[in-house]
C-alpha cells in the first residue's frame, strides 16, 4: 500500500491511498484503502492515510478517528491513539498511519517498519518510520 | 504551518530481498514530486505522489501490486479533498495501472464515491486510464503484502 497526505498554501488538506491488497486474497475482496474514513480521510482539521490489514482498519475507521482526535489532541498523540485503538480493541497491531494537522505532521506505527518521506519548501527526507522526525524536515 | 507533503510506502513486512535504499529513494522522489504539485493544490499533490509510487513497481500498489488467489492484480484506491469533503474511490480494478487517477475522476466527474469492477474500468477506458494488465511492465510481489 502507498499513501499521501498534504497541506497546501490555502490551508486545504487532502489524502490519498492506493493498494494491491493482500497477497492471495479472494477475487473481488475490498480492503480499507478505497473506503473513506478507513484507509484515508481529509477534513478541515487534518488528513490521514492508513496501511495494514484492511479488515480491521475498516471496522475501526482508523483514518477518520485520527483526524477527529485532532480536535482535542496534538498530531502525535492523535496518530498514536488511532493506531493504538486496534491493539486495544483487537489485541492486534500491524498498522501504519501518516497524519497531517495544522500544527504539523505525525506518524503512528504499530508495524515493524514503514518507509516514509516528507517534502516542504525547505527540502525533503526519507526514512523507515521511527527513525525520522518529520517535524525537522 | 507551511505547505507540506507526507508519504508512506506501506507498513508490515517485506517479502524476499528488498533494496531498502532504493525504496527510500523512490518514496522521497515521489514526495518531491508531490511538493512540486502542491502549487496546484493539496489534491494534486497527493494524486501525483501516489501515482509516482504506483508507477514505480517497488510497492504493493499499481504495477508493483501483489496478486490475488486467481493470479490477477486487483487494485483499490481512494482520494479525498478536505475542503469540500469530496471523496472518490475505485475497487477491484484490474487493468488500471494508476487507480488513484481514476479515483479522482470518480470524485470530480460522477455523483458517486466508490466505483468497482467493470463500471470503474469502463470509466477508465473513457478517460484513457485503462491499460491491459498483460502489457504492464510488472513486478508482482516486490513490496509489502497488506492494505
Amino acid at each position: 500500500t502507498v499513501g499521501a497526505v498534504a497541506l497546501d498554501g490555502s490551508g486545504v488538506f487532502a489524502a490519498a491511498t492506493s493498494t494491491g491488497g493482500i497477497r492471495g486474497k479472494m477475487p473481488c475482496r475490498v480492503g480499507d484503502s478505497p473506503v473513506p474514513g478507513a484507509g484515508y480521510y481529509a477534513g478541515t482539521e487534518g488528513a490521514a492515510s492508513a496501511t495494514g490489514i484492511g479488515e480491521m482498519i475498516m471496522v475501526e475507521l482508523v483514518s477518520f478517528r485520527a483526524v477527529e482526535l485532532l480536535r482535542n489532541a496534538e498530531a502525535h498523540r492523535a496518530a498514536e491513539e488511532a493506531v493504538g485503538a486496534l491493539e486495544r480493541d483487537f489485541g492486534w497491531g500491524n498498522v501504519g498511519l501518516i497524519l497531517m494537522s495544522r500544527s504539523g505532521p505525525a506518524i503512528g506505527l504499530s508495524a515493524k517498519l514503514m518507509p516514509v518521506a516528507a517534502a516542504s519548501d525547505s527540502g525533503s527526507a526519507s526514512a523507515l518510520a521511527g527513525e525520522m522526525k518529520v517535524e525537522d524536515v | 504551518m507551511r505547505p507540506f507533503v507526507l508519504l508512506h510506502g506501506g507498513a508490515g513486512s517485506w517479502s524476499g530481498k528488498v533494496d531498502v535504499e532504493r525504496v527510500l529513494s523512490k518514496v522521497e522522489e515521489c514526495a518531491r514530486m508531490g511538493r512540486y504539485a502542491l502549487g496546484g493544490g493539496a489534491l494534486a499533490a497527493v494524486e501525483e505522489s501516489v501515482a509516482c509510487m504506483e508507477s514505480s513497481g517497488l510497492f504493493n500498489a499499481g504495477v508493483g501490486a501483489v496478486t490475488n488467489s486467481a493470479g490477477m492484480v486487483e487494485l483499490d484506491a481512494g482520494i479525498m479533498d478536505g475542503a469540500r469533503r469530496g471523496a472518490g474511490a475505485v475497487a477491484c480494478v484490474r487493468n488500471v495501472p494508476n487507480p488513484i487517477r481514476l479515483a479522482r475522476r470518480v470524485m470530480e466527474e460522477t455523483p458517486h464515491v466508490l466505483l468497482v469492477c467493470e463500471g470503474a474500468e469502463d470509466l477508465a477506458r473513457a478517460r484513457g486510464l485503462w491499460s491491459p494488465q498483460s502489457s504492464w511492465k510488472w513486478s508482482a510481489s516486490s513490496g509489502h503484502s497488506g492494505d
